[in-house]
């Protein structure tokens, strides 16, 4: 090779080297990202989240930052401990973590006694090959990894509103096509309403036995 | 319900959602907040969903990888959080939920049902986090 030739080649190297070099730097020091988007008028979920990936952290650490913030405050008292009692008057975790480059996804439900659900579910996709894992199995689980637990995750505020809930004849309610229908159970199937759906060969189905409730969600109680 | 979407400096996203569910929900119920693709979704090669509301209908409907699918089929985040939702409300006309969208390149659009909604957002261009409102 020709000593003008390997200067060639040396220079277009370099050339694409640095191409590459101000690419990169342009990915890094984007001035579109971070983003952080989240649902609800949660500021300072977004501003944890916010402070994590601002200083370098990942998606994944700042989901789990922002989330666990949520919880800690225990927002709109839709997350975290001491909100939305069952009909036992518990509350339960839900929570889901997923990372957009690997589809490695770590989730808890219906997750008694330790408060930390984002953190359970982070563990779930750290230490698990695992995608889901619920109830006390859950707990175990996040316990075993180091959360803390177990613990009530009853709060005043959630065994007020569940007692006063009991006092109202246990109204509003999830149950349908029971009775009793307007009271605390134990409830039993309603057969008469059953009917119209086993009893399909008959025509005088009355569609007004399918007992129909609005719906209970708004904005102080969703998923 | 808190879900939220990140893209972090590398332009990699990741998605989350915690909450307690519904009140009064019977004991063992589970909804839509550690489902898959229900109440968040999330591929490097196109953004991220949240969702929030009725779990118990939504949770059908996987809404949030509908979301991002559709994205993928080259719709903008807000047709694609309508679309998702739109799919919901004509089966589920007393239904009530939301969605949030935002595409890898950080676009970000809300669509909502049977309730308004607002989420929350922060970016380079924002000292602060701003919160946008979007009408059912």
């Amino acid at each position: 090779m020709a000593r003008s030739d390997v200067l060639i080649f040396v220079s277009t190297l370099l050339l694409f080297l640095s191409l590459l070099t101000v690419a990169d730097a342009e990915l890094v020091k984007s001035d579109k990202f971070p983003v952080v988007v989240s649902t609800w008028p949660f500021l300072e979920a977004v501003r944890a989240a916010w402070r994590a990936v601002d200083n370098g952290s990942s998606a994944v650490e700042a989901v789990v930052e922002g989330c666990s913030a949520c919880e800690e405050l225990r927002c709109d008292g839709t997350v975290g401990p001491g909100g939305s009692p069952d009909e036992n008057g518990e509350t339960m975790i839900d929570a889901l973590v997923m990372d957009g480059v690997t589809m490695e996804v770590g989730a808890v439900a219906a997750m008694r006694y330790v408060k930390d659900g984002i953190r359970a579910a982070h563990l779930v996709m750290k230490y698990s090959q695992h995608t889901l894992l619920a109830g006390e199995g859950a707990s175990a689980f996040a316990i075993s990894m180091g959360l803390p637990g177990p613990m009530n995750l009853s709060s005043p505020e959630s065994v007020k509103k569940w007692s006063d809930w009991k006092e109202n004849q246990c109204q509003p309610n999830f149950r349908k096509n029971v009775v009793p229908a307007n009271d605390c159970g134990p409830y039993k199937p309603n057969n008469s309403a059953m009917n119209v759906f086993v009893d399909k060969s008959t025509e005088s189905c009355e569609m007004g036995a399918i007992e129909y409730k609005p719906p209970l969600v708004g904005p102080h109680n969703h998923d | 319900t808190i879900s939220m979407a990140v893209i972090d400096r590398m332009g990699h996203i990741a998605v989350g959602t915690s909450t307690n569910g519904a009140t009064y929900k019977i004991p063992g119920r589970v909804g839509d907040g550690p489902i898959v693709g229900s109440s968040a979704y999330a591929d490097d090669e196109v953004g991220g969903c949240g969702a929030t509301g009725d779990g118990d209908t939504m949770m059908r409907f996987l809404p949030c990888y509908q979301v991002v699918e559709s994205m993928r089929q080259g719709m903008k985040p807000e047709e694609a959080a309508k679309d998702a939702i739109s799919r919901i409300a004509r089966k589920f006309p007393d239904f009530v939920g939301a969605v949030v969208a935002v595409d890898k390149n950080g676009s970000h659009a809300g669509a909502c049902y049977g309730w308004t909604f607002q989420y929350s957002v922060q970016n380079p261009d924002m000292n602060d986090v701003q919160v946008f409102t979007v009408l059912p």
